[in-house]
C-alpha cells in the first residue's frame, strides 16, 4: 500500500472512497450476472409448456487474490493463486463459479402425449463463488 | 483426467450404454444411464443442443403426440398453483411431491370409447400406458380427473355414484379380460361449479403401480342421479351427460439427483447454522479437556 501511495497522484482525488477501490478489488469483480431466455429461441416452446422465460444467471468477473472470506471461498483458493503467481503458471487462477443455485419447475409435454409438471435441482444461480 | 479414463473404462460394462437418442458422437460422459436421462426431461434435448448435431431444430427430430387441450388446461392450471411466473416452485409445505403426470387414455381405445359413447354414455373402457414413469418416481397420490361434456344443458347438482374395475389381460387364453377387484365411489357435486372431478384412487391403484405395472386397464361407471340427494327429488333415469374419457393423474416423489427435493433444502438450511457454537470448535474442546469424562459423554451424546 506504501508503494501504491507513493505512486499517488500529486492532487488530491476528489473522491477518496472510490479512490481507494481500485485498490482494494479488482475492476471487474467475480460477481453474478443477469441472463434472460425464453424456451421459443431455442424452439422448445412446443413441449415445454411453461415457463415461458427462464433466466439461468451466470457468474463472471476476475478473482481478489485474497479470495477468502468475501467469497466464501476455502484456503484451497488462496493456496492455489499462489501456486499459479509463484510456482507453476500452468495450474489455473481460481475461477468464478456458481456457489449456490435455485429450482425451476417446468410444465412439458412428453413424446407419448402425457403431461408432466416437474421441478428440477440447480437451474439457477443465485450466488458466486472463487474455486 | 483420471476420472474422464474411468468413464471410458465404464463404458465397456455398459453404465454409459449410449441412449437411442442421444448423438453417438457425444462426449461419453455426457451420454447418461437411461433411468437418469428419461427421469430428467430436460437433459436430452440440452444434450443434444449441446451436441454438434444439436444445431437442427430439436423439436422436428422428436414428433410427440398432442396431448387432449382439457387435460392440458387442468396442468397449466396446476402449474400456477405451484410455481411462481418465474418458474420458481412456491414454498409450499402441503405439496411434498415434485412430479406430476397427467395421462390421458391411449389413443386405440379412444374410437372404442366413440363406440361406447353411442351405447351407454355412462362407462367408459380406460386403457393408461405408464410408460414414462420412472423407478427413481415414487407414488405419492394417484386422481382420476373426470369432466363431462357441458355443451349440453345439465342440471344444477348430480349425486353419482362411480364403480371402477380394473381389469387383468390374461394374455395366455386369450379370453376377455377378467375384473380382477372393483370399487364403488358415491360424489355429489354440482355441474354449474365444477369443471372437473376428482376421484383418489390412490389406495385402489397402489398395488399396480408398486409393482411397477405398466399398462392400467380399468373400465369406469358413472350412474347419476338429477338434483340434491338431501331433497326429496324424484329419481329420474341415468343423467344424459357425456362423460369425457377420465385423465389419471399421479402425484410422484422424483428421488433422482436432478429433481428438487424441498424436505432436503430445508434440512440444508437447518445443517447450516448461523455462526458455528463455540463449543463446537476444536479449540473449545481443549478449553473443557479438564471435564473429560464431561466431553467425552456429551460427544458420545451428540454423536448418537
Amino acid at each position: 500500500r506504501e508503494e501504491s501511495l507513493k505512486e499517488a497522484p500529486a492532487a488530491p482525488p476528489r473522491n477518496l472512497s472510490e479512490y481507494f477501490k481500485q485498490f482494494l478489488f479488482p475492476q471487474n469483480e467475480c460477481e453474478l450476472h443477469n441472463f434472460r431466455l425464453s424456451f421459443s429461441q431455442l424452439k422448445w416452446d412446443k413441449w415445454i409448456i411453461a415457463p415461458h422465460r427462464y433466466s439461468p444467471q451466470y457468474c463472471k468477473g476476475d478473482c481478489p487474490r485474497a479470495a477468502g472470506h468475501r467469497y466464501g471461498s476455502p484456503v484451497h483458493t488462496m493456496v492455489q493463486n499462489i501456486i499459479y503467481e509463484k510456482l507453476d503458471a500452468a495450474v489455473p487462477r481460481p475461477s468464478c463459479v456458481p456457489a449456490e443455485y435455485s429450482p425451476l419447475s417446468v410444465l412439458t409435454i412428453e413424446p407419448d402425449g402425457s403431461i408432466v409438471y416437474k421441478e428440477y435441482e440447480d437451474m439457477i444461480a443465485t450466488k458466486c463463488t472463487c474455486r | 483426467p483420471h476420472s474422464r479414463d474411468r468413464a471410458v473404462s465404464d463404458k465397456s460394462s455398459g453404465f454409459l450404454a449410449p441412449p437411442e437418442d442421444i448423438p453417438p458422437r457425444l462426449d461419453p460422459l455426457l451420454r447418461l444411464p437411461k433411468g437418469m436421462r428419461r427421469g430428467h426431461a430436460l437433459l436430452p434435448p440440452l444434450l443434444k443442443v449441446l451436441s454438434d448435431q444439436g444445431r437442427q431444430n430439436w423439436e422436428s427430430q422428436t414428433p410427440r403426440l398432442q396431448p387432449d387441450s382439457r387435460a392440458l388446461r387442468y396442468m397449466k392450471r396446476l402449474y400456477k398453483m405451484s410455481a411462481t411466473k418465474e418458474g420458481i416452485p412456491k414454498a409450499n409445505k402441503s405439496h411434498l411431491y415434485n412430479t406430476v403426470r397427467l395421462f390421458t387414455p391411449c389413443s386405440e381405445c379412444k374410437h372404442r370409447h366413440r363406440e361406447l359413447m353411442k351405447g351407454d354414455l355412462h362407462s367408459v373402457d380406460l386403457l393408461f400406458n405408464l410408460d414414462r414413469v420412472t423407478a427413481l418416481e415414487h407414488l405419492l397420490k394417484s386422481v382420476l380427473l373426470c369432466s363431462f361434456d357441458t355443451s349440453v344443458p345439465v342440471p344444477s347438482a348430480a349425486t353419482c355414484v362411480c364403480h371402477l374395475s380394473i381389469k387383468e389381460y390374461d394374455f395366455s387364453s386369450q379370453v376377455c379380460p377378467s375384473t380382477s377387484h372393483s370399487i364403488a365411489f358415491s360424489l355429489h357435486f354440482e355441474f354449474r361449479k365444477r369443471r372437473w372431478v376428482e376421484i383418489d384412487v390412490t389406495s385402489f391403484l397402489q398395488p399396480l403401480i408398486a409393482t411397477n405395472r405398466r399398462n392400467i386397464h380399468m373400465a369406469v361407471n358413472f350412474t347419476c342421479l338429477v338434483g340434491d340427494p338431501q331433497q326429496s327429488t324424484e329419481q329420474e333415469g341415468s343423467l344424459s351427460v357425456a362423460l369425457v374419457p377420465p385423465s389419471l393423474l399421479l402425484y410422484l416423489n422424483d428421488t433422482s439427483e436432478q429433481a428438487y427435493h424441498r424436505w432436503s433444502s430445508l434440512r440444508h438450511r437447518r445443517k447450516t447454522p448461523a455462526r458455528p457454537r463455540p463449543r463446537d470448535t476444536p479449540l473449545a474442546d481443549l478449553l473443557h479437556g479438564q471435564g473429560k469424562e464431561h466431553t467425552q459423554s456429551t460427544r458420545a451424546a451428540r454423536r448418537r
